[in-house]
């Protein structure tokens, strides 16, 4: 499974 | 951006300003807990970080800084103004912060996605937004009188993350199929928490009336 890091959110 | 993201934003603004506007026009924070509201600043100030670092959006920028703006405010105004600080309710207010901020860091540096400072504390950040609401709901539980405006307050906070979950689901299906367990479940249990409130908040608006937790 892919682990995300991008942080767009608030 | 989808629309649950943004819906989800203008609930969490909208909160917010409702509670601002309790304390500047009323003049009252009673029923506000000082302890949820100093454990929301820890939260922005530790999520944020990538102001310094980062650049996402105009949008994003904007309301990182409102957000940061508005919880040091509303805590100054708690802690020092001199009308507003007589109106709170110090010792109902009485949950302790760092049983929560403690573990949670500790959970941060066990469970994390990088181990970097911002990362460390972005995930610590996001664990104690999770539960920086039990102190508001304790003390709500021991008021015998909740206010409109703090009723609607603390629904909208919770309505916030519950459309965080939704734009999260949405965007499991519309983007790269990511996941990001961290946040997913952190917020799956901070919306669980507002089960109860919602609950009888939900039956006082049908019942046309007053907002009362059963002790």
């Amino acid at each position: 499974l892919q682990q995300d890091s991008v942080k767009d959110e608030l | 951006m989808n629309v649950f993201r943004l819906a989800g934003d203008m609930t969490h603004l909208l909160s917010i300003i409702i509670l601002l506007l309790k304390i500047r026009a009323t003049k009252s924070c009673t029923g506000i807990s000082l302890k949820t509201q100093e454990l929301y600043v820890i939260v922005f100030l530790t999520r944020y970080l990538d102001l310094f670092t980062k650049y996402i959006s105009f949008y994003n920028t904007t309301m990182k800084l409102v957000f940061l703006g508005t919880s040091i405010s509303i805590v100054w105004y708690m802690r020092y103004h001199k009308v507003v600080k007589q109106t709170y309710n110090k010792d109902q207010d009485t949950f302790r912060h760092y049983f929560l901020a403690i573990p949670c860091f500790l959970l941060a540096l066990l469970i994390h996605h990088e181990f970097t400072v911002i990362e460390v504390l972005w995930t610590f950040s996001i664990y104690l937004e999770a539960v920086a609401i039990l102190p508001q709901l304790v003390l709500l539980q021991r008021s015998r009188n909740i206010d409109n405006l703090t009723g609607n307050y603390v629904f909208l906070l919770g309505a916030y993350r519950a459309l965080y979950l939704v734009n999260w689901v949405y965007r499991y299906f519309t983007e790269n199929h990511l996941v990001r367990w961290i946040p997913w479940l952190s917020g799956l249990v901070q919306t669980t928490l507002y089960a109860d409130f919602f609950y009888y908040y939900i039956k006082s608006w049908k019942n046309n009336e007053k907002l009362q937790l059963p002790a």
